[in-house]
């Protein structure tokens, strides 16, 4: 899936991506 | 690190040297917090060691909708001790340079 990004007003960008799978797992 | 329920760790190699680094940070017990982030994903950023607070980001995030201004404190906390972490090491292995 394509990462989203968003960029902040302050002039940050945020890229959200899937949440790495083997921390998933280890739940 | 006291568990707060988010997640941040390096998003890339910590060189020792440069003062921008990659995070990535998510919601690993969505118990511990009031906001409901089941299934959020992570989310990238870079954070400028020297000149950056932690709490900012946080809010920035929270600004940008990911979190709910009443989880900013968890939030900030998080990257504050990743952060912290991050510069620690950084302090511990430029002592361990000059031939100690």
């Amino acid at each position: 899936s394509s990462a989203a990004q968003v960029v902040h007003s302050a002039g940050r960008r945020f890229i959200v991506s899937p949440v790495p799978e083997s921390r998933l797992r280890e739940q | 690190a006291e568990e707060t329920g988010v997640r941040v760790e390096l998003a890339e190699e910590d060189d020792g040297k440069k003062s921008s680094i990659a995070l990535r940070l998510w919601v690993e017990d969505p118990k511990k917090l009031k906001g409901n982030y089941k299934d959020s994903g992570a989310i990238e950023f870079t954070f400028d060691l020297d000149t950056e607070v932690p709490e900012t980001v946080a809010q920035e995030m929270v600004d940008s909708g990911f979190f709910l201004e009443i989880d900013v404190k968890i939030v900030g906390k998080s990257i504050r001790d990743r952060v912290s972490l991050i510069k620690w090491r950084r302090q511990r292995n430029a002592s361990g340079h000059n031939g100690k």
